[in-house]
C-alpha cells in the first residue's frame, strides 16, 4: 500500500 | 532524522552552491543547461508551497527557502546576468516531452488527490528526471569542466543517500513513502553511468570527456 508522504523531508 | 537524511539534504545544498559558485566566480554559464535548472526552480517551488501552510521546523523552513532562493538565483545568472555565456545551441533537450507525461502521472498517481499534494507528486516525479537536459548537453558537447562534475555528483549523491534514509525509516519507523522511493530509485539510476565516469576518471584527476 502506499503510505503517505514524510513531511519533513526536503 | 537521521544521518543518511542529513548527509544527503548537505550533498544537496553543497551541490547547488557549487553550480552557483561556479557561475558567479567564472563569470559564465558554459557547459551548464539552463534548462536543467528550469526544472529545479519548478521542483522546488512546486514542492515547497506546504511553505505557507505548514510549519515543520526552522531546519526545514530555512532549508526550503535556501533551495528556492539559490535555484531562482542560478535561473537569474544563466538567462539573464551571464545569459551571453549561455550554451543554448547545445541545450536542446525537449524539457516538454518531460513536463507533460510527469504532469500526467502525477494526476493519476498519486498519495491524495488535492491541488497541493498533486503539486508535491509533480514534483517528485519531475525532479527524477530534471537533470536529464544537463546530462544530454554534455553528452553532446562530449565533456563536462570538472567543477561540473563535482556538482552532478553531489546532486546524485543526495537521492542515493535518501534512499538510505528511506531504508533506515522503513526499519525503524516503519514507514515508507511509494511515490517517493520508486522516483527516488529513478533518479538515482540515472546518475550511474556518470558516476561510474566520474569515480573512473575525475577522481583520478583527468578531465570528463566522453569518446567520440
Amino acid at each position: 500500500c502506499l503510505r503517505k508522504r514524510a513531511k519533513d523531508e526536503l | 532524522m537521521n544521518v543518511f537524511r542529513l548527509t544527503g539534504d548537505l550533498s544537496h545544498l553543497a551541490a547547488i552552491i557549487i553550480l552557483l559558485l561556479k557561475i558567479w566566480k567564472s563569470r559564465s554559464c558554459a557547459g551548464i543547461s539552463g534548462k536543467s535548472q528550469i526544472l529545479f526552480a519548478i521542483v522546488f517551488t512546486t514542492r515547497y508551497l506546504d511553505l505557507l501552510t505548514s510549519f515543520i521546523s526552522i531546519y526545514n523552513t530555512s532549508m526550503k527557502v535556501i533551495y528556492i532562493g539559490c535555484a531562482y538565483a542560478t535561473v537569474y545568472l544563466i538567462y539573464m546576468k551571464f545569459r551571453a555565456t549561455y550554451d543554448g545551441n547545445h541545450d536542446s533537450f525537449r524539457v516538454e516531452f518531460l513536463v507533460v507525461p510527469v504532469g500526467g502521472l502525477a494526476v493519476l498517481v498519486n498519495h491524495d488527490f488535492s491541488f497541493l499534494e498533486i503539486l508535491w507528486t509533480f514534483s517528485i516525479y519531475l525532479e527524477s528526471v530534471a537533470i536529464l537536459p544537463q546530462l544530454f548537453m554534455i553528452s553532446k558537447t562530449g565533456e563536462a569542466e570538472t567543477i561540473t562534475t563535482h556538482y552532478l555528483f553531489c546532486l546524485g549523491l543526495y537521492r542515493a543517500l535518501y534512499l538510505l534514509n528511506w531504508i533506515w525509516r522503513f526499519y525503524f519507523e516503519s514507514f515508507f513513502d511509494m511515490i517517493a522511493i520508486v522516483a527516488g530509485v529513478v533518479q538515482t539510476v540515472l546518475y550511474c553511468d556518470f558516476f561510474y565516469l566520474y569515480i573512473t576518471k575525475v577522481l583520478k584527476g583527468k578531465k570528463l570527456s566522453l569518446p567520440a
